[in-house]
């Protein structure tokens, strides 16, 4: 196992930054969000206002939740609801400047972390995929 | 940062076993698999057939992009389009005894593989969550 650079990295180091992130905004209709988020594949993806500050995260699984009813999808309620109404805003965050191995932590259950600076402006986010990577890196098999 | 007892690990000792793990059936129409992807709140799940033995992934978004018409999502052809016409059926499996490290390479690009004995018998799947998990118990802050 090669000596660990990995303590010198830092969130900045190894994010997807924030122009090749795709994200939607607060006061989209649900119906926009869920065609960002099939046209992309992606899973989730983060939520910002007007300014680029970031506010939470946004997936397929919370909006195909809120309009699950009794008997089917209720397709007709997507252009009716927010993304504000059905986001998670509860979700950590780090700073760039946050060494590597204390997002590692964050990232045991979450599959993304967004990287925000001290003004709350949006400046990427760290996947897990960067991680094993780097990961992968250090420990030669 | 720690000697690396991850060397001797196995994809069998770090999977979830197969009896926790949701999954859907090469048969099964869309609708019931898109219910279990939402009800579980999984991206992506196994699909196994009578047997158990693994066929390959089927995931939310391979679902909503099989729907998507030109204005709408077209839910009506969930019950006609079965899993096995929508699935991916080439993703990398290891076997139970696989080298901790080699299943690694495989989870840069894949959240999770599956775990498929010599017989193609599914016993379960190593998710990226496990490996992050077991990673950080080696290199402390
Ligand atoms: N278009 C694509 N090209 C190549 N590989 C792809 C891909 N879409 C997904 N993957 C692979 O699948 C993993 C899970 O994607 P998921 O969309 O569930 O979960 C993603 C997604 O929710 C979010 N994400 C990643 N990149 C993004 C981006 N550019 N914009 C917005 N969200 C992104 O971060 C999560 C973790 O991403 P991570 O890269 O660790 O892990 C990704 C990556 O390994
Ligand atoms: N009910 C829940 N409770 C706690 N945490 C949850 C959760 N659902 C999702 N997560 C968290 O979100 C991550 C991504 O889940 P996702 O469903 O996109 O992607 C998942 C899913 O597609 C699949 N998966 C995980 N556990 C599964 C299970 N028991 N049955 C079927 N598929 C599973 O493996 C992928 C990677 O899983 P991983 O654990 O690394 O990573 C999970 C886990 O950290």
């Amino acid at each position: 196992v090669k000596a660990m650079p990995l303590l010198q990295l830092t969130a900045e180091s190894l994010m997807v930054s924030s122009e090749k992130v795709a994200h939607v905004q607060l006061n989209n209709p649900l119906e926009h969000a869920l065609l960002i988020l099939v046209k992309s594949g992606y899973s989730s993806v983060p939520v910002l206002d007007m300014n680029y500050q970031f506010h939470g995260i946004i997936s397929k699984n919370a909006i195909l939740n809120e309009i699950l009813g009794l008997e089917r999808f209720e397709m007709e309620r997507l252009s009716e609801i927010t993304v504000n109404e059905v986001m998670d805003h509860k979700v950590p965050t780090v700073l760039p400047s946050e060494h590597f191995l204390r997002c590692l932590k964050y990232l045991i259950d979450h599959p993304y972390i967004a990287v925000v600076n001290k003004n709350g402006d949006f400046d990427g986010i760290l996947t897990r995929r960067a991680v094993l990577k780097e990961m992968n890196k250090y420990i030669h098999v």
